[in-house]
């Protein structure tokens, strides 16, 4: 479903050039659940914006679906990001003036889908994650988790085959993180949906079929399950 | 060293009321690590605010080194808070238009400390926290755990007494947090300072000398090491 080949990204800054990825080559099929795990800095959410086709690779090609993305028109590419993948920022993201519940409805807009069912929709899946009585709380009015969360139900608002989570339970203590993942181990299992999750947390990898490690930009280290 | 009384804390949203905090009671000594756990939305941000005099409650005193704040004029708390008191943020609150040194140096401003001093003291405690090649990036040039580094770093810049660091390692790596974790211990140890550490993480709490945990805006467990 997605394919990397040779992924390489590079940033200039001034006088230094910062490798941020160094030829990194995946592939992974629908309906697996993939968690990319290293250290702080070793490339995990820049890997996860280039899968999402939020940005482009120095080097190297990425396929979605067979598509490679490079000769994809722009309006074709917008295609794919709001209606194919659902992505949840390490940063959350949101916007401010906003409630949860319209920050959930959003991306549902840009499908042309009817206000009714938007607003529905929305609730439904706040319900989902435990904040169905805060959809009325702008995110300054909600804690740390609680904009964690409405940034998951955000990106699950288009039905997306691909889920890219990065870092969905950081902020959430064991209980809220573990719902989360049963969510998109669910979302994965009975709809066969394609999650990648970038995690720190080794209770978060263990719902993985495959756990991917990074270190400096490059794959070190490949683990299957079963 | 930090004293609460009964301390309540409500929003009104439209209709509604949300009681953040319902009636906390708590003592801290100097040189003391606490951690406080709990679920997502259970008041913990809240609490770190208050106590960081960054917000008043709805009812109930703080004292700070038996000052009762509410005494104070805003110039008293001004100068508490940016001298006595060094925050680590949920979400960072870097300034995008500084670097990472600039962001770091950024508390000494206030306090009048000459630019040398100022930029090589933000140098140092990048290096120390392990983003001595990382101070000329911009907050949008790092990665998350590289930004929230970044605001521990700041944190110490005027040398506090109090640290207050609200989930300094939900987007770090095992590692990185150990490396975090070493050093807030150290500071406690060495320099006597009060560090008071809001956690998911049970690797983290087990720094502590003391873990508090809450619920629902209320203290429902307290344990102590030794
Ligand atoms: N300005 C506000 N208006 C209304 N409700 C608020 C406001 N700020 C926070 N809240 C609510 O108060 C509760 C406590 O928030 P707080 O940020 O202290 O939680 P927390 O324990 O830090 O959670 P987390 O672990 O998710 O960061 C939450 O349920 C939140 O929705
Ligand atoms: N725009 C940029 N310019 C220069 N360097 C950058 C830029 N964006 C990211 N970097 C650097 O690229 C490296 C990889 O960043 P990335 O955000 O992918 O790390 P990460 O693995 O997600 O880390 P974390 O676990 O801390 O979130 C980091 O060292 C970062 O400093
Ligand atoms: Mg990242
Ligand atoms: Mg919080």
């Amino acid at each position: 479903l997605v394919k990397l080949r040779n992924i390489t990204k590079e940033y200039q800054l001034g006088k230094t050039v910062v490798h941020a990825l160094r030829g990194v080559d995946l592939a992974i099929d629908a309906g697996e659940i993939v968690a990319i795990m290293g250290p702080s800095g070793s490339g995990k959410s820049t890997l996860m914006h280039i899968i999402g086709c939020l940005d482009m690779p120095s080097v190297g090609e990425v396929e979605i679906e067979n598509m490679p993305t490079d000769s994809l028109r722009e309006r074709q590419l917008a295609t794919i990001r709001g209606r194919k993948i659902g992505f949840v920022f390490q940063t959350f993201n949101l916007v401010a003036s906003l409630t949860a519940q319209g920050n959930v409805a959003l991306p549902m807009i840009f499908q042309k889908i009817k206000r009714t069912q938007r607003t529905q929709r929305a609730a439904e899946l706040l319900e989902k994650i435990g904040l169905g009585d805060r959809k009325n709380h702008h995110p300054n009015e909600l804690s740390g988790g609680e904009r964690q969360r409405v940034s998951i139900a955000r990106a699950m608002a288009n039905d997306p085959d691909i889920i890219l989570a990065d870092e969905p339970t950081g902020n959430l203590d064991s209980e809220s993180g573990a719902t989360v993942m049963r969510t998109l181990r669910r979302l994965s299992d009975e709809e066969g949906k394609t999650v990648i999750v970038v995690t720190h947390n080794p209770e978060v990898a263990a719902y993985a079929d495959r756990v991917i490690t990074l270190r400096d930009g490059k794959i070190i280290k490949e683990e299957r399950r079963d």
